[in-house]
């Protein structure tokens, strides 16, 4: 991404899955 | 223009897989090791492993739903090598370093080989 302005997010980017239903 | 970067990404889809992974969802393989089966993921063994790359894509082999590996492989070692896959984690007990390296050579998975090799003569 050549040239543009990046901005980082440290947080959770998806759900998560739960170990069991 | 601007674009964000999730610096986690990576690392939250493998624990994704690996929650899959332990509920037997969408697992599509087993490999059988001596008596100990291992239920898997195809995608995930064959983007870790040479060995399974070829395997998976060789059009006579990849429909194959359980895979039997070469008796001198060691469980432990493939256990092992199986949740470094899936966590990128490599738990290294002193007495399983040389059957982890055989395995991760069997396996081909040359950068594992490299940084046991590297453990084992820091450790000498």
């Amino acid at each position: 991404y050549e040239g543009v302005n990046t901005i980082k997010e440290m947080g959770r980017s998806i759900h998560e899955i739960p170990r069991k239903e | 223009d601007s674009c964000i970067q999730f610096t986690r990404h990576a690392s939250d889809v493998l624990l994704n897989l690996n929650r899959l992974r332990s509920r037997d969802i969408l697992t599509d393989v087993t490999i059988l090791v001596n008596r100990q089966q291992f239920r898997a993921h195809k995608t995930v063994l064959m983007a870790c492993s040479g060995l399974f790359y070829s395997i998976f894509t060789d059009s006579h082999k990849c429909n194959l739903n359980a895979i039997s590996l070469d008796p001198k492989v060691d469980p432990e070692g493939f256990a092992i090598l199986l949740e470094f896959m899936y966590t990128s984690r490599l738990a290294l007990k002193e007495s399983l370093i040389m059957a982890i390296m055989n395995t991760a050579i069997y396996l081909q998975m040359d950068h594992v080989v490299d940084t046991c090799h590297r453990f084992i003569k820091s450790s000498d």
